[in-house]
């Protein structure tokens, strides 16, 4: 039991000291920015009743939002003071987070049924740019 | 699986997804498409894309949408009409829209109710998403010009009514629009029938469908058979098969109390 107290103390140290790493960052750190992403509607075998698109790149935001914030992150003024309290906080309040600022819409044309077939414009869906919120 | 970029411009596999996984996330797809569930109905049939309705929405997708939410819809004279000859009301109708659906003709036939030489259509409208509203429906027709044996020459109206009741053997129709038709026409035709699908998804009891009406032009009281003038059925050609086309809107109150259930 008492091995097993230490190890969990252990294990829980970075999450208790810092619980506001990314834990995408540990992986490949580097400033916020859009990075690609494709959602393959045919490798998910939809293509029976998705008629089009095949897929479509919708894009994701990944990277650390990390002091000073350049223009070309696209940093919200209210960026910039989160930055200032997590400095002055590390442990308790996070960093800004790195975000979608411009997204704009899809068009998909899919079989409600049999018979009946529907083209929806979705909102929302591609990341057009990314920065720190 | 999961890929992510490596940082130098390379793709690499950072964890491959269990089925558990692939089947969560393929359900959270689906909710943001606004789908409980895959459509049931095709998985041991998939439908065709070479009927009508399919190839018209094909029609739009391909040459009538705007790339994304911020660029302008190209301008109507540069967009191709393709092969369903998109008007410009059409194409103002496509840019307003949000959703665009389509509803196949089928032969809902209703016990001791006369059909004379007209011809009854109804269309399944119980899909129509309920927080959408309704911008503008067309019904389609598509005339031929080469009917064999063809005895009805010359210009005829193509009337269509709703039917209101059918008691008795009885019909109580109400107009919905009409247009007149020269001899050597061919292609599709389109009739407003934005009040009658309006109807129908408000008062769902009530859709006992459209009733086609075609006579002479000059002889209002000698009713032709549609497929006499070369008018195709819902039994015709796959890609010449009458069908329900509406355009509809999204009510961002109701979207966004669906998006907070979700």
């Amino acid at each position: 039991d008492a091995r097993r107290k230490k190890k969990s103390e252990s294990t829980n140290w970075d999450y208790k000291t810092n619980p506001y790493t990314d834990p995408g960052a540990t992986f490949y750190s580097r400033t916020c920015r859009i990075q690609t992403l494709y959602v393959s509607f045919r490798d998910l075998q939809w293509q029976d009743w998705i008629i089009a698109p095949d897929g479509y790149d919708a894009y994701y935001c990944s990277g650390e939002c990390n002091f000073p914030l350049n223009a070309h992150m696209n940093a919200t003024n209210h960026a910039i003071v989160q930055t200032l309290v997590h400095l002055l906080n590390p442990g308790k309040v996070p960093k800004p987070c790195c975000a979608p600022t411009k997204l704009s819409a899809i068009s998909v044309l899919y079989f409600l049924d049999e018979s009946n077939v529907i083209l929806k414009k979705y909102k929302n869906m591609v990341v057009k740019s990314c920065g720190c919120h | 699986g999961v890929y992510v970029d490596n940082g130098f411009d390379q793709t690499v596999v950072h964890r491959v997804v269990s089925q558990h996984e692939k089947r969560e996330l393929e359900h959270e797809f689906l909710n943001l498409l606004g789908l409980p569930d895959r459509p049931r109905s095709i998985i041991d049939m998939p439908p065709q894309v070479k009927r009508s309705a399919p190839k018209f929405l094909l029609d739009i997708y391909k040459n009538a949408l705007g790339e994304d939410e911020e660029e302008k819809p190209a301008a109507h004279h540069h967009r191709k009409a393709g092969e369903f000859d998109l008007t410009g009301q059409d194409l103002k109708a496509i840019d307003q829209s949000d959703v665009i659906m389509t509803f196949a003709a089928h032969n809902h036939h209703v016990p001791g109710v006369r059909h004379e030489r007209g011809k009854r259509l109804w269309f399944d409208v119980s899909e129509v998403p309920p927080q959408e509203y309704i911008i503008g429906a067309e019904l389609r027709l598509y005339r031929s010009a080469d009917v064999k044996g063809r005895k009805n020459h010359g210009s005829h109206t193509i009337t269509v009514y709703r039917v209101l009741k059918t008691e008795n053997g009885t019909r109580e129709l109400q107009y919905v629009d009409a247009i007149n038709m020269t001899t050597n026409q061919e292609g599709w035709l389109t009739l407003n029938v934005t009040g009658a699908l309006d109807h129908w998804v408000n008062n769902p009891d009530e859709n006992r469908g459209l009733y086609l009406s075609v006579h002479p032009a000059d002889r209002l009281v000698h009713e032709v058979r549609p497929e006499d003038i070369g008018i195709v059925e819902f039994r015709g050609d796959p890609d010449k098969q009458p069908f329900m086309v509406g355009y509809f809107k999204s009510s961002g109150i109701r979207e966004s109390k669906v998006r907070q259930k979700r």
